[in-house]
């Protein structure tokens, strides 16, 4: 089964 | 005090129409060198990022920086109102509460004037750095558009693999499976319904099929779109303007 990841993991804040 | 005036109304209306249906809220942060806007979408798995170049303009001016935080419902609302042929200048002062929208249909004479409210949006910018992809393929817009409209009848995820050799779309369901098989061709005569492929190593990747349905919108900017894939990142999905370009960042579903 898949699992969704989240954009937020792959980009930091400014 | 910005005045940013597009030679037609048209490609503001597209630019809008490619990403308003995933986000709503959206800041746009223009500046002396024109105009960026980033949003996420609710769910925290799309980044839509724009980049309005002075070149898109007939004319731009932007004397100091200022945020425009637009309901993407409300400023479509507005620009639906406008020809696609009229002028759009966008008019705002230096810490405005409305911007001003005017369409001019400069052989009629005729001058259409609205004003919308600004939102106090609350969100974070985040910082896209220049990712690492091992594979960078483009394709005609349309025929991106018609894989994931067709594939998405049949299932929920959506995968994208590419080797050397081909581009394969698939996807499986309860009602059955499905998959479109690709090879890079170059057509000299219309080099935009080429198909190309750069790759250092195979991928193959799975995405929500919902978030293409989304992605696939903005090909009404161009026709053709370049998509970025690495096992290690979120994919990028990019359309070009003739100055600037809205990207999407898609972040893939992982196999548990």
């Amino acid at each position: 089964k898949f699992k969704q990841s989240s954009i937020s993991k792959f980009f930091s804040k400014t | 005090m910005l005045e940013a005036k597009f030679e037609e109304a048209s490609l503001f209306k597209r630019i809008i129409d490619g990403f308003k249906d995933c986000v709503q809220l959206v800041n746009f942060q223009c500046k002396e060198d024109g105009i960026i806007a980033q949003a996420v979408d609710d769910s925290r798995v799309l980044l839509v990022s724009l980049e309005i170049g002075v070149e898109a303009f007939q004319e731009y001016r932007c004397d100091r920086p200022v945020t425009l935080g637009l309901d993407l419902n409300s400023l479509s609302k507005i620009l639906r109102c406008g020809n696609n042929t009229d002028t759009l200048t966008l008019i705002a002062e230096d810490t405005p509460d409305h911007i001003g929208l005017v369409f001019e249909d400069n052989k009629k004479g005729r001058v259409a004037e609205y004003i919308l409210k600004l939102m106090d949006i609350d969100a974070d910018f985040l910082k896209i750095e220049e990712l690492e992809y091992e594979t960078t393929i483009s394709l005609p817009s349309s025929e991106f558009s018609k894989n994931v409209r067709d594939l998405s009848q049949l299932g929920d995820s959506l995968s994208i693999a590419v080797t050397k050799d081909n581009i394969k779309f698939s996807t499986e369901g309860d009602i059955g499976s499905g998959s479109v098989l690709l090879q890079p061709f170059i057509n000299m005569e219309k080099p935009q319904e080429s198909i190309k492929l750069e790759m250092e190593s195979p991928v193959d990747l799975t995405f929500g099929a919902k978030y293409l349905l989304d992605i696939v919108k903005g090909s009404v900017l161009s026709e053709t779109i370049g998509i970025r894939l690495s096992s290690e990142a979120p994919a990028l999905f990019q359309f070009d303007l003739a100055s600037g370009f809205l990207q999407f960042f898609l972040a893939p579903k992982f196999n548990e």
